[in-house]
């Protein structure tokens, strides 16, 4: 799997735990353990999906709660990465300067984040 | 983190990397290629194997002194009538002339498929993700359910078979004798890394139909300018060859193979750009435009050729695709081989499109939701009936003929012990 891959992954992860809190006005903590609740054990699924949670967790909510969408919270998470001199890969619609703006918003929610700070850049 | 770096996972991740890269069964105790267990290169892929612990008892081949001890060929036909003392196999099937059918392909042979009550919040339950371990040791592939190989009964309410269940049907003799070798990502050009996957023994098996459909890999890439990655039309003529001569090496004699067109995916762009993605459908706000340029700007799309909104990178990309048809069709024409007939068939996604808008039925609805790019089931299945259907008016002796014994075999052996 590539990075593409990962970008792709978080971002539909982080927008299925968006629409899922939005279509049963769950929290976003709720949301995020309702996926995982309907994941199988088989393979470590649902285990897996645990752990994701307990790391990412914190931070996917409180950027989301601040209206960030799955573009921006996967940018900022460093699931996706914009090479330089290569456009912003995004799913949803955003106007540049949005973008930017967006980006440096959510930069400074997760500022101290220990898992961003302990992981790097990856 | 990599969980396949914990020792005590070591091996088995590199038992299942070796049966995925090679596309042959993970479980697999004999070696003969075939497998009792379904996912992991096993008889979803492949007919179940009826004796794992014995190498010479596998689907497909011809039956051992008339399988009077044993079922040898797996086709669930064996023993002696007691009313007169010949063996079934040779009663039900002497002379039938059975046959095989093997597709060499890719993703959408496969029958690649992401669910969409994956992505959907307002369908998610417990039960949208009970066959999600299934998909991913399948390589996220049904070959179960796919249009040439496939052996479950349809999920979408369609009423037309598979190839192998079709050929079934016509001779019960064929029972267990398919083999879906094919990969995600596979072309003309990587196919020799898996070809050794398929098995068949000139000496001790029935003859084979073997399909090569090749849909999309050569034109289809990921990269930001698919244009210097498409397969030349010299290319594909010399790798087609080469594997032609592979199978004439390894297909016993009276064996068919046929050629499978590559589509203009033109449609793809033409029925889905400004329809909504499964993950933009609650909001309105992501068609699959918008989709593409995403997979594209990540460069993880299937098929940027075909999956974009420059519309003369379309056009090159089909254009291409039609280059390759056309030296499918010269091959075919052209070329003999001792232990096969060589035949053609184009792709016409058009003609089932219009086949499904007779149903009532809208075009994009045979087209995958998640990936925006294969066939679904509905189309893989009208795909296979206009195969099917072709083969029969043009060239029946590729399908064999019908066994009048299939009701009596039925009979006595009932549901032959499942695929």
């Amino acid at each position: 799997f590539s990075q593409g891959h990962n970008c792709l992954g978080c971002v539909a992860v982080v927008s299925v735990v968006e629409q899922l809190a939005q279509v049963h006005n769950y929290t976003f903590l709720t949301s995020m353990d309702k996926l995982c609740s309907y994941l199988p054990e088989k393979l470590f699924l649902k285990t897996t999906c645990y752990l994701v949670i307990q790391v990412f967790g914190p931070d996917i909510i409180k950027l989301l709660r601040t209206d960030l969408n799955a573009d921006v919270v996967c940018h900022t998470l460093k699931f996706c990465k914009q090479e330089t001199g290569q456009p912003l890969c995004h799913l949803y619609p955003s106007r540049k300067e949005t973008w930017k703006f967006a980006l440096e918003k959510a930069r400074w929610i997760v500022k101290k984040s220990p898992v961003l700070k302990h992981s790097g850049n990856d | 983190f990599n969980i396949c770096s914990l020792p005590v996972l070591a091996k088995l991740c590199q038992k299942i990397k070796f049966a995925i890269n090679n596309a042959v069964p993970f479980k697999d105790i004999d070696s003969d290629k075939y497998s009792v267990f379904p996912t992991l290169r096993g008889y979803h892929w492949r007919g179940r194997d009826c004796n794992d612990s014995n190498k010479m008892v596998y689907p497909g081949r011809r039956p051992d002194n008339w399988d009077v001890h044993q079922d040898s060929n797996c086709n669930g036909i064996w023993g002696i009538d007691p009313s007169d003392g010949i063996p079934y196999e040779k009663k039900f099937c002497e002379g039938s002339e059975p046959r095989g059918i093997i597709v060499l392909g890719d993703s959408a042979s496969a029958h690649f498929h992401i669910s969409p009550q994956w992505i959907t919040a307002s369908q998610m339950s417990v039960k949208s993700f009970h066959d999600l371990p299934t998909a991913l040791t399948d390589e996220l592939n049904w070959p179960q359910l796919s249009g040439i190989t496939g052996f479950l009964s349809p999920t979408s309410r369609i009423k037309e078979e598979s190839i192998y269940l079709r050929l079934r049907a016509r001779n019960r003799c064929n029972h267990r004798d398919y083999q879906n070798i094919a990969k995600n990502g596979a072309s003309s050009q990587n196919l020799e890394t898996f070809i050794e996957s398929l098995s068949r023994n000139q000496l001790l098996d029935h003859p084979a139909i073997v399909i090569y459909a090749m849909v999309g890999n050569d034109v289809c890439s990921r990269k930001k300018d698919p244009v210097p990655y498409m397969t030349t039309p010299e290319k594909f003529y010399s790798k087609v060859m080469q594997t032609l001569k592979y199978l004439n090496a390894h297909l016993p004699n009276g064996s068919h193979v046929i050629l499978y067109g590559l589509p203009d995916g033109n449609f793809l762009w033409d029925h889905l750009h400004d329809r909504y993605h499964p993950l933009g459908q609650l909001n309105k706000d992501v068609t699959y435009a918008q989709f593409y340029s995403f997979l594209n700007c990540l460069q993880v799309s299937p098929c940027h050729g075909w999956m974009s909104s420059n519309k003369t990178l379309r056009t090159l990309t089909s254009e291409r695709a039609e280059q390759l048809s056309n030296t499918l069709k010269k091959i075919a024409t052209r070329e003999k081989f001792t232990n096969f007939d060589l035949f053609f068939v184009d792709f016409d996604f058009q003609e089932i499109s219009q086949e499904w808008q007779k149903r009532g039925g809208q075009p994009w609805q045979l087209i995958e939701p998640v990936d925006g790019f294969h066939p679904n089931e509905v189309a893989s299945l009208l795909l296979a009936d206009q195969l099917w259907k072709k083969v029969l008016l043009q060239w029946p002796q590729v399908l064999g003929k019908e066994n009048p014994l299939n009701q009596q075999i039925e009979q006595v052996f009932g549901d032959q012990g499942g695929h």
